[in-house]
């Protein structure tokens, strides 16, 4: 498969998170200056590499930059992304 | 597998190529597309026409860059394609920037990505399995495509299988292009598949932790692993592939402090140790046990006294396995001695925070172990389920 999107920045990573449903969506909006944990970050890439088959690492290792370039479908993988706020059940 | 949670009443479904790819021809268009619904044919009662004019269930459009549905394509490679789950109409849409091909390692094979998408305009969500075609990683050309045992089961579980003299039949047109399987003999789901709905419909049948502090919600034939803010990735399943010989409509469920799941319906319960059965079930709720009723609404287990309580209607009972009678002759007591918590229950929950929270057409309340009362808080309760406990 070509690899024309690659995957080489954590600022890319985070944009791929959020567009597959492991980020809010907020990350996307370039009007939005988006703070986030390192935890946060790192339980989205645990997410996204379980869900890959990879190691769950955490990190942005080789394998994981490497799954997030290769073509794919535009649907997410999660849905209903939840904002914090819904822990207070 | 996963599935979104719609689904196509009717079973005789029309497409149409509105917008044919600059780089392929429209016969050959058109063939991909009929092998690539002929996936879901293979293995289900549903059938796929093609209308080149008029309304149709899928329309199916090759476009570039921003294409009127807010989700643009990004060029070469990256996003592919995308449809539409069958509540948001069944549409699919491939990026007219990919080179599209047809039995070639060059370019992006539109057989595959085509059977793919048309999985999502048929009801299912990505798997994470990673040799399912409903995984979303394109793979590149596979000239013996098969699809995987996880697609027929997850189409299987929206639409049941076809019968085997519709089987054999479809023997003859098998093509490259085909399953290459036989259709599952496995009985598929009773129900409607309307239960494979959270955020439309959040009403539950019952919801219960594991042994293990897991949380799940059961409704008819499926149930949902919920995670700290909502479900977990890969939900609904269904319950009889998990719990077997557990059947789908639960009334009432409980983990014991011994580790043990309690299931109840009608007038039986069961009893597993994780997901597998202990021994001989379902048995009879009036011999195991004894001053229960049937058909309940609820139960949960008091974390204070170990106790059991179980819901029914306008009452409730207190069970201590422990005492001769369990329950005493002072039960059923009415419901509102719980204050704030009403009459009628779907679910119960003693969660792991502490509280215990009681469910009823998709709403719930906070119940206070230390007040005993519903909690005052803000927002109020009772409040959305599908909100705070499904991630609607």
């Amino acid at each position: 498969p070509v690899r024309t999107h690659a995957i080489q920045s954590e600022t890319q990573a985070m944009m791929y998170l959020s567009q597959f449903g492991y980020l809010s969506p907020s990350v996307r909006n370039p009007n939005s200056g988006h703070l986030m944990t390192a935890d946060t970050m790192s339980r989205a890439i645990s997410e996204f590499q379980s869900f890959a088959g990879l190691n769950i690492t955490g990190h942005l290792d080789g394998d994981t930059l490497e799954m997030m370039s290769l073509p794919r479908c535009g649907v997410r993988d999660r849905v209903g992304f939840a904002t914090s706020s819904r822990s207070k059940r | 597998y996963a599935l979104q949670g719609s689904r196509w009443r009717v079973k005789d479904l029309t497409y149409k190529i509105s917008k044919y790819p600059r780089n392929l021809g429209k016969s050959e268009t058109d063939e991909e597309v009929r092998k690539a619904f002929s996936v879901w044919s293979d293995v289900t009662p549903l059938s796929f026409t093609q209308k080149k004019v008029g309304q149709v269930h899928i329309e199916i459009r090759f476009e570039r860059g921003e294409h009127g549905d807010g989700d643009p394509f990004d060029g070469p490679g990256g996003t592919l394609a995308h449809a539409f789950f069958p509540v948001y109409g069944g549409d699919a849409h491939f990026d007219d920037s990919e080179k599209w091909t047809v039995n070639s390692y060059r370019g992006t094979n539109l057989f595959q990505v085509a059977a793919h998408e048309f999985g999502h305009s048929l009801g299912l969500s990505h798997s994470d399995v990673r040799s399912a075609l409903m995984a979303p990683f394109y793979r590149g050309y596979e000239p013996a495509f098969n699809l995987d045992s996880d697609d027929v089961e997850a189409i299987q579980a929206l639409y049941g299988s076809r019968d085997d003299s519709e089987a054999h039949g479809s023997e003859d047109d098998n093509t490259s292009a085909g399953s290459g399987k036989k259709p599952s003999t496995e009985v598929p789901p009773t129900d409607d598949g309307e239960d494979a709905e959270l955020c439309t419909d959040a009403r539950i049948d019952t919801i219960f932790n594991s042994a293990e502090g897991v949380t799940y919600a059961f409704k008819g034939q499926h149930y949902w692993k919920l995670t700290e803010e909502s479900i977990a990735p890969g939900y609904p399943k269904l319950i009889s592939k998990s719990w077997i010989g557990l059947p789908g409509n639960i009334d009432a469920a409980f983990t014991y402090k011994n580790g043990k799941t309690y299931f109840f319906k009608g007038s039986q319960y069961w009893r597993y140790t994780g997901k597998t059965m202990d021994g001989d079930y379902p048995k009879y709720i009036s011999e195991g046990f004894t001053g229960i009723p049937d058909n309940l609404d609820a139960a949960i287990v008091w974390s204070g006294n170990g106790k059991i309580y179980f819901f029914k209607g306008s009452k409730f009972w207190r069970f201590d396995p422990t005492m001769k009678p369990p329950v005493k002759s002072t039960y059923p007591k009415p419901l509102s001695n719980w204050e704030g918590i009403p009459d009628n229950l779907d679910a119960a929950l003693h969660y792991t925070n502490g509280y215990t929270y009681f469910f009823k057409n998709g709403m719930y309340w906070r119940f206070n172990d230390r007040t005993f009362a519903v909690d005052s808080a803000d927002p109020p309760f009772p409040r959305s389920a599908g909100y705070w406990w499904f991630g609607c």
